[in-house]
């Protein structure tokens, strides 16, 4: 473990009586080791092992029997504190429906976690009408319109211009009383500058109280050149990690809420439709340390 | 600008960000570190783009150590058989639409089947895939046994004549046995319904991924063979680096490159274009 590689590296300062900078730039280089292989961007490693040095190299590591363990501690506190608190997810507020607008790369698993927030929406006595506005992907409606069925909840969209889609979708949702209305769009590449103008479209007709980014846990450094984009345009107010059910270790976690700020608020742990479960910052910080 | 010491420092150190931000990963950077310090040793003076010449020969010579697969040196008695698979959302299916294409476009008949059954639409999206380019499609119905879909489909190939069958498999991640299993189930089937068959396994890795790949690629591998890599997505902004480590650890090789949605969107493997790329 991460700890044990520590414990090993800092066993030399003890019985020294003051602190040996060279010992602990070790430790050090050893967490920055760990953190890359986990998948964090390379700048945002840079950033957190630089945080870390000054608690490092404190009273507390020196007088420690197991520094190592102290070390791999005082990481995993800011780790967690820098994954963000455990906030509610959603913000209910208002009478108007609720919209939810999902968008982020292709294949990240934005389609399934539609219908996955539909059935948690679902099961906590919420209307959620289900909007198609991928009109690009072939059977991407029939994909939604498939899962929306099996769980019971309505879905609209299909052909045309996806801003239109949304729009009319916003419209019925407040005329039917919907209480949330969540918006699957196509994936797309954040530097393809016309889709994401087509994003600042859809946000500006409907106007959606939650922007999140939709993102494969399994991603890598291009993490954070995505969620910068993606963010740019959106202005995200969350983000949703997906198939985090493997052994991928998710540093992509760190990458994302390191440069936007955006809370990350689910993860998808699977296929079926309730494996979406809210963010736990504890338990991704273990998985990213290992 | 020649290099002193501290220059040649500050040039390893971009190097690395460089090569860690391609997703090479850390041993890989490493050994091309250390080839550019052997180098540095006996040219004190190298610039920033002598050390490219040497990371892109580096990089180029850890591609090509790979040995070629036995498909591209024994063609199969047709149908060829190509087995596609990898994890959720790789982007197998329109990799399949896309190699369909070139097939087609090379005057083959080819067959696609729908062996996965699991995802919502899988079939209808392979279908739309087989019309636009001109491709037979065999499926059955929803909900039906992967291996079965997969069976059908070589059995009708070869008593339909097609040159090329291609299956779609159902995405998956390496640590589900049970999803392993059955691949391996749908692997054993068509060898019955063809023999040698599947002639070509091939692994769908997205270029965005990041260490895991290896860990996807090495379990695949143990369990099935993979007989080639395709690299999805590779129009975006990631580098794909993980196939370095594969070329090294696996002995994996990149067979094509999907750079785009398109039909048309699909490259064949070059070493040295493709380093050009990420080092650009
Ligand atoms: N194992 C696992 N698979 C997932 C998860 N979320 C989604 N998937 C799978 O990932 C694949 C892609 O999911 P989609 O919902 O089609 O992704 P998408 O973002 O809508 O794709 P595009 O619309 O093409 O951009 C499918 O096979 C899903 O079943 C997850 O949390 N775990
Ligand atoms: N930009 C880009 N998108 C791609 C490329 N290849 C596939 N895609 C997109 O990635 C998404 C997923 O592609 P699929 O072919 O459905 O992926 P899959 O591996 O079959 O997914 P599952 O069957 O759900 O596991 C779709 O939106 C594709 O259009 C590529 O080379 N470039
Ligand atoms: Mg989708
Ligand atoms: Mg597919």
């Amino acid at each position: 473990s991460l700890a044990a590689k520590l414990d090993g590296i800092l066993k030399k300062l003890q019985g020294h009586g003051k602190l040996d900078e060279r010992t602990v730039d070790e430790a050090l280089r050893e967490l920055r080791l760990a953190l890359l292989e986990a998948d964090v961007n390379y700048r945002v490693v840079k950033d957190f092992v630089a945080s870390i040095r000054p608690k490092a190299l404190s009273e507390q590591v020196l007088a420690s029997i197991t520094p190592g363990h102290q070390v791999a501690w005082i990481v995993h506190q800011e780790m967690v504190r820098l994954l963000g608190g455990e906030s509610a997810p959603i913000h209910w507020s208002g009478i108007d429906p609720m919209v939810i607008m999902l968008a982020g790369l292709q294949g990240s698993g934005k389609t399934t976690t539609a219908a996955k927030l539909a059935l948690l929406l679902k099961r906590q006595q919420r209307r959620v009408l289900l909007v198609a506005a991928d009109v690009y992907r072939p059977a991407a409606v029939a994909q939604l319109r498939t899962l929306s069925s099996q769980i019971g909840v309505d879905c609209d969209g299909g052909e045309g211009d996806p801003v239109a889609i949304c729009s009319a979708a916003a419209v019925r949702a407040r005329r039917e009383v919907y209480d949330a209305v969540v918006l699957d769009t196509a994936g797309r590449l954040h530097i393809d500058s016309e889709m994401m103008e087509e994003l600042a479209r859809i946000v500006a007709a409907v106007s959606p109280k939650e922007r999140l980014l939709v993102a494969d846990g399994m991603t890598g450094q291009d993490a954070v050149k995505t969620a910068q984009e993606f963010h740019a345009t959106l202005s995200l107010t969350g983000i949703i990690l997906t198939k985090l059910d493997g052994d991928a270790r998710g540093g992509a976690a760190l990458s994302v809420r390191a440069v936007t700020g955006a809370p990350i608020k689910f993860v998808g742990v699977g296929e079926k439709l309730q494996d979406l479960e809210p963010f736990h910052p504890s338990r991704i910080a273990s998985r990213i340390l290992g | 600008r020649s290099s002193s010491a501290e220059n040649r420092q500050e040039l390893l150190d971009e190097l690395e960000e460089l090569l860690i931000q391609a997703d090479v990963g850390i041993q890989t950077a490493g050994i091309i570190r250390d080839d550019v310090s052997a180098y540095f040793a006996v040219h004190p003076g190298a610039t920033w783009d002598d050390v490219l010449g040497i990371v892109r020969a580096s990089m180029v010579r850890m591609l090509s150590a790979v040995p070629p697969a036995e498909a591209a040196i024994l063609p199969p008695i047709p149908p060829e058989v190509v087995l596609v698979i990898g994890v959720n959302g790789g982007g197998k299916t329109t990799t399949i639409g896309k190699l369909a294409y070139r097939h087609v476009q090379a005057g083959r008949r080819v067959l696609l089947g729908a062996a996965d059954t699991f995802r919502a639409a899988a079939v209808e999206q392979l279908a739309i895939w087989a019309d636009r380019v001109g491709a037979d499609l065999l499926a059955q119905k929803s909900g039906a046994d992967p291996a079965s879909v997969a069976f059908d489909a070589v059995a009708a190939g070869r008593s339909r004549g097609n040159d090329v069958v291609i299956l779609d498999t159902a995405g998956r991640l390496h640590t589900k046995v049970n999803l392993m299993q059955e691949l391996l189930k749908i692997q054993r089937v068509v060898g019955k319904a063809h023999e040698g068959a599947p002639h070509e396994v091939l692994l769908v890795v997205d270029a965005t991924m990041g260490q895991n790949a290896i860990a996807q690629a090495r379990q695949f591998h143990q369990s099935l063979g993979i007989t080639g890599i395709v690299v999805s997505k590779l129009d975006g902004t990631a580098k794909g680096g993980v196939v370095l480590p594969l070329a090294r650890e696996l002995g994996l090789p990149v067979r094509w490159l999907g750079v785009g949605e398109g039909l048309d969107d699909l490259e064949p493997f070059e070493a040295g274009a493709f380093v050009d790329a990420l080092l650009s």
